[in-house]
């Protein structure tokens, strides 16, 4: 039988939470926690 | 560990909203993460409706969240591109619920070495710790199977681990994201003082003697007994598969003696539905005669009939093999009500009977299709690499056919994985009529945790959405969800039955082969997918917003909110939010602990600061006017006795007076 075309939703790559948040260029705390203004302080 | 004060915690019921941005396929993998938090715990969820606090879900650029409720209104939590899988939702939640990571708990140290020349420079902070007077491990022992542990390759600078376990067989174990752990579990229902969850209503592997509260159904002939072994099999139960000595129960009917249609009932505990929809499971083994039948019944409670009323659900059909097979009912029981199991002889010989083990019922809907594997781990072993195999074609309710693609050694340059794909499938011959391209089904690939306790299971779970606008690739004009008989391939099986499979849709690190060796997942040497077919295209619709609120202007129009509402023409800024106070349209502005803003838009911050400066700047003026009146005062009265020359005591002798 022929190939059918597959397509992977993540780019064909196993990307754990930090991967994702490290690509898209964020800098949060432990990765992937948002601080409000007053534990920024 | 959680972050300490009570001022963190949620109400049990946290209230959640949509925003526009989000993917459909995300809106509803976060609705299957909603409904594992009511299975295995007390937190529920529900939309927005005017509470002051909510969780606003967006598609930021990743996946995040702040640690507890931060009593800031609109609490922002984003799940962006590649961020739409159950166990990274389930992860986010559980820090807006009050949750650090895992291996950020004061006593980590005894459990894991962190590996600090390996960490890519400047991300050493990523691994402090919090002391237990800022976070507790809730009596909790280190977890590292939990879903907020890091991994082991977190902020690494090469390819050699960051995150040493001080046990090696953990190494891998650390950063699962399949599901809850049961500390994960633990740690949540002590954080929320969970008595009981949501949609959970009994699970029962008969390993006690007190077969969970069961009983044997009046008005039978016969007896369910429970067993360790039964003649004509099976030869051990399928909770243990017999692994330990001394136990191993399941319940048998033996249906080699007595008269052909001589019933038994076994009757679950008295169960209270909130839902009005369960769904019930269990693994069934016949070994009995070919006409042997199991009959699913409620009995079911009211006041007109306190001894109960039963009514057939369905009958299950299980041909004799052996095997234990899994079977799923859905029910629509809204009263009081017992689950009846009905075993019923047939006229046909027999020298074994009918067996049940691992029974759950949940208030759930059921999976739609079972897929297993035999003997998996052979399979994984052997398959070669890039080879795949599929499912049988399983029609979903809304009539259309999807399969799925399974690379047992993974796909091209991916060794030791599960690659998975869903497929749409059209049948030769088939007329039914259906809308192309498919409009926004969602497809889940389940592998399934075969531990007899629902509320123990880490099924690991993948979901596609079909976008009926997707195209085939960049330059197509064909669109990659259409009809499999314009975009497919035709395909021949072994037992003649020909269709056309559509492109698939999935992922080539669907689980790791360690993954899948570990826990339940490959049971008795069989795998189980169970795969389902929803519609979600209730989901590309905006998230009403209650009526008396408007949600934030940078998230909805106001095109959506009726023309009479006043809060149309208010804009509230810094995330405040409009409500109609006596028909007028007032802000109720964003506040912190320490902060606040105020004005008519909010326009303003205020903090506990700046009061302290103007109490200051008010005291001092008080006190300077005050020491201005007391000299002006002093001066006047001077003033007034110099000019008198000291006519004060005139006409009056001063003799002979003591004091």
């Amino acid at each position: 039988t022929p190939r059918v075309l597959e397509y992977d939703v993540d780019g064909g790559r196993d990307l754990d939470i930090f991967d994702i948040n490290e690509e898209a260029g964020l800098n949060l705390v432990e990765g992937d926690i948002e601080l409000d203004e007053k534990q920024a302080r | 560990n959680s972050i300490i004060g009570d001022q963190y915690r949620w109400p049990k019921t946290v209230p959640y909203y949509f925003e526009d941005d989000l993917e459909i396929n995300a809106k509803g993998v976060i609705l299957k993460a909603f409904e594992q938090y009511r299975l295995k715990t007390c937190i529920d969820f529900n939309p927005w409706e005017g509470e002051q606090n909510y969780i606003s879900i967006f598609k930021g650029s990743g996946c995040f969240s702040s640690v507890g409720n931060r009593h800031v209104g609109k609490q922002r939590l984003s799940i962006g591109t590649n961020c739409d899988r159950i166990a990274t939702i389930e992860h986010e939640f559980l820090h807006a619920l009050g949750f650090w990571h895992e291996q950020s708990r004061s006593d980590r140290d005894d459990y894991v070495t962190i590996m600090w020349d390996r960490i890519s420079e400047g991300k050493e902070n990523n691994f402090n710790t919090y002391n237990d007077t800022t976070s507790s491990s809730l009596g909790v022992p280190y977890d590292y199977g939990s879903m907020m542990h890091y991994s082991k390759t977190a902020f690494r600078n090469g390819t050699e681990p960051t995150i040493v376990t001080k046990i090696p067989a953990f190494a891998d174990v650390i950063g699962q994201r399949m599901e809850f752990s049961d500390n994960d579990l633990l740690k949540l229902r002590r954080l929320y003082n969970c008595t009981r969850s949501s949609t959970f209503l009994d699970t029962c592997d008969f390993e006690r003697e007190n077969i969970c509260g069961m009983i044997q159904g009046p008005g039978d002939q016969a007896e369910w007994t429970r067993v360790i072994q039964a003649p004509g099999g099976p030869n051990t139960d399928y909770s243990n598969m017999g692994k330990c000595t001394g136990s191993g129960y399941f319940m048998h009917f033996s249906t080699a003696t007595g008269r052909p249609a001589d019933t038994a009932r076994l009757e679950s505990r008295l169960l209270y539905p909130k839902r009005g929809y369960q769904c019930l499971q269990f693994f069934l083994y016949n070994g009995g005669g070919a006409n042997d039948q199991l009959v699913i019944l409620v009995r079911e409670y009211d006041e007109a009939h306190p001894n109960g009323t039963l009514r057939v659900i369905q009958p299950i059909y299980a041909p004799p093999q052996d095997l234990w097979q899994l079977h799923h009912v859905s029910l629509n029981v809204a009263k009081k009500f017992r689950v009846v199991f009905e075993g019923i002889k047939g006229d046909a010989p027999s020298t074994g009977g009918l067996s049940l083990d691992d029974i759950n019922l949940s208030e759930t809907t059921c999976p739609d299709h079972v897929w297993r594997v035999k003997n998996f781990s052979h399979v994984m072993e052997t398959t070669p690499n890039n080879k795949p195999i599929y499912s049988p074609p399983f029609k979903s309710r809304e009539g259309y056919t999807f399969q799925m693609g399974l690379y047992p050694s993974g796909k091209e340059g991916y060794p030791g994985e599960l690659s998975a794909y869903a497929h749409l499938v059209t049948m030769t011959g088939d007329t039914e009529v259906r809308k192309w391209p498919c409009p926004w089904k969602q497809m889940t690939m389940m592998l399934f945790d075969q531990n007899p306790d629902i509320m123990r299971r880490m099924n690991n779970q993948r979901s596609v959405t079909t976008d009926p606008t997707k195209k085939l690739n960049e330059t197509s004009e064909l669109f990659f969800w259409d009809d499999p008989l314009k975009v497919g391939v035709e395909v021949s099986e072994a037992d003649g039955t020909k269709y056309f499979r559509g492109p698939g849709a999935g992922t080539t690190a669907y689980l790791t082969h360690g993954r899948a060796k570990s826990r339940d997942f490959i049971k008795g040497g069989d795998a189980i997918f169970l795969l389902t077919m929803e519609d979600v295209s209730h989901l590309t619709v905006t998230q009403p917003v209650p009526s008396s609120t408007m949600p934030p202007v940078t998230t909805i129009t106001t095109a959506i909110l009726p023309p009479t509402d006043p809060c149309t023409k208010v804009t509230c800024g810094n995330e405040g939010v409009c409500v109609v106070d006596a028909e007028n349209a007032v802000c109720r502005c964003a506040v912190g602990d320490d902060w606040w803003y105020y004005g008519e838009n909010c326009q303003y911050l205020g903090s506990t600061q700046d009061t302290m400066t103007t109490a200051l700047i008010a005291s001092f003026s008080v006190l300077g006017g005050m020491l201005v009146v007391t000299a002006v005062s002093v001066v006047c009265v001077k003033r007034k006795y110099k000019n008198s020359g000291g006519v004060g005591d005139r006409g009056i002798t001063m003799s002979n007076v003591s004091v």
